[in-house]
Parts: C-alpha cells; structure tokens; sequence
C-alpha cells in the first residue's frame, strides 16, 4: 500500500517491502522461481526482471522502479503469467509480434 | 500478440459450447444480465474468427465454463479479494474461465456507481482470448493486455487481437479488414 518508499529505491538498496514485489514478478513470469533470492536487496536479478517486465508492458524501459512501473504493478490484472516460459534468456522467443 | 507454449488451440469442433456455473455466481447480477455479458463477448470474438459459440445448459459437459470463485477454488491459483487480480483463465482445450468474486462486477458502469467496479464484459471478453489460446499482449490498447483500471471499459477486438485469433484459427469469411481497421481509427480518433 506504500509503494512512495520504492521510487528512491536503486540497484544495491535494501527496501523493505522489495520481496513483495519480487513475488509479484515471480508469479507473473520476470522472475524464475529456482534462483532467485526472495529478500528486500535490489539486486541484479531484479533489475533484469524490471526491465523485462517494462518490455513486456509498453513502459519506460529504466530498469527502475519508477513512477509508470509502480502504477502498473498496482492496477488490477489478469491472473496469467505474462511470460509464457519462465526463462528470461528466451523468454520473448514465445511472443510473435509485428 | 502472443500465444501459450506450443501454440495451443481448439482442434475439436469450430463449434464450442459454454456454460455459466449454476452454483458459483454472483447474487447482486441477475442470471441474464451475466449471460447478455458473455454472449456479446463471445461474439466479438466470432466475428472475427471461424469459430462459433452456443449457451449450453450443460455446465460439465460444456466446452467452455465460466464461474465466479473466491479466494481458494481448487485449480492452485488462489484469488486475492478486491483488486489485485481480477481473473484467469485456461489455455486450449480446458475451457476453464475464472472470474473473482469478491470482485464488484458490472454490466452498467452508469448504474454501478462504485469506485472499484470492474467491467465484466471487458474482463470476459479477454479471458476468452486466453481459453481461444492467446496469451498476454504488450499494445496497451489491445484486449489482451493484462491489466484494467476499476471503472475502465475495453471491449473492442484491436488489430493486435484479431490478428492474433486469426493466426490460430483464420479469419472469419464475413470478416472485412478495411471496415475494422475504418472503425478502428474512429476509435483511435476519439481517444
């Protein structure tokens, strides 16, 4: 519900909530379930998924959590991965698009 | 566009049949007004693609079977009250279509005067997609886009969604590209 604390947040912080958001992206497909590290750090993995995720969605690719991020993670959605195959090397190989 | 792995699809018949549960609904909408919602979906869908949808009084036995559920429902994807998530849905041939009831659901956004009302026809007519075999799309403005404002209403088929059905399945011999794209642009114009 307080999602402010996140905009300062960047690569190496410790943000409480950060795990939160972490299984969001985990249950949405940016984040495999295998290795990734379920803490508060802001890590490379995580950033690899931010920017993932704001590929997949049309957003500002800044690999931050930003303004435009922060509002889409809270809209309501479709309980459907968004990445088909959890595998973030490939993972665009299943999309076809124009 | 996007489809499920291996490009899943409805192979059995260009004739699918649905069905509401009797059992798992909602009580403040009546049984036609909810069924009003869905066919209209489904024909947006068939007007676009060979394929066709009937009402089945048959639940079980139906092809496709829609139903409002609460929280825990079975299927290991847990629904999470208001908001958060809205719906889900199954890839081909399972039919499944979930909706969440502790969602407040309309057919009327005039008359649902709440401020986290959610447009049944809209989440629906997406959740349809993903039964036909399409995954989540990246273009905002396309049907299969993941998410949805409370209040907001996105029932029109995108260029991006049609293409993508008709990938899967051709297109419907009564469907006109020109005129769809026409009306298309009007829509644009007017956002």
């Amino acid at each position: 519900r307080n999602f402010a604390r996140f905009l300062d947040a960047g690569k190496g912080s410790e943000v409480t909530g950060m795990s939160e958001l972490k299984k969001y992206l985990n249950r949405f497909g940016y984040l495999p379930s295998s290795d990734t590290d379920f803490t508060d750090f802001f890590d490379d993995q995580f950033v690899s998924a931010l920017i993932l995720y704001q590929k997949r969605l049309g957003l500002p690719v800044t690999g931050n959590l930003d303004s435009d991020t922060i509002s889409s993670i809270i809209s309501p959605r479709c309980g459907m991965s968004d990445v088909v195959k959890i595998n973030r090397s490939t993972a665009e190989l299943h999309s076809t698009r124009r | 566009y996007a489809f499920f792995n291996g490009q899943p699809r409805w192979i059995r018949s260009s004739t699918l049949t649905y069905a509401l549960s009797p059992d798992y609904t909602v009580d403040y909408l009546s049984s036609s007004e909810i069924r009003r919602v869905v066919r209209r979906s489904f024909s947006r869908w068939s007007a676009v693609i060979p394929v066709n949808f009937t009402e089945s009084r048959e639940y079980e036995s139906s092809d496709i079977r829609i139903g409002f559920y609460r929280g825990e429902h079975g299927d290991g994807e847990a629904f999470d009250g208001v908001l958060g998530v809205l719906a889900h849905a199954f890839s081909p041939e399972n039919g499944r279509l979930h909706l969440d009831a502790a969602e407040r659901w309309a057919v009327d956004l005039e008359k649902e005067k709440s401020k986290v009302a959610v447009d049944l026809e809209s989440v629906v007519t997406h959740e349809i997609g993903h039964v036909l075999g399409l995954a989540h799309s990246s273009v905002k403005e396309a049907v299969m886009y993941p998410s949805l404002s409370p209040r907001a209403k996105k029932v029109d088929l995108r260029i991006d969604d049609v293409e993508g059905a008709q990938a899967l399945y051709g297109s419907n011999p009564n469907f006109k590209l020109k005129s769809f794209l026409e009306s298309e642009n009007s829509i644009n114009t007017a956002t």
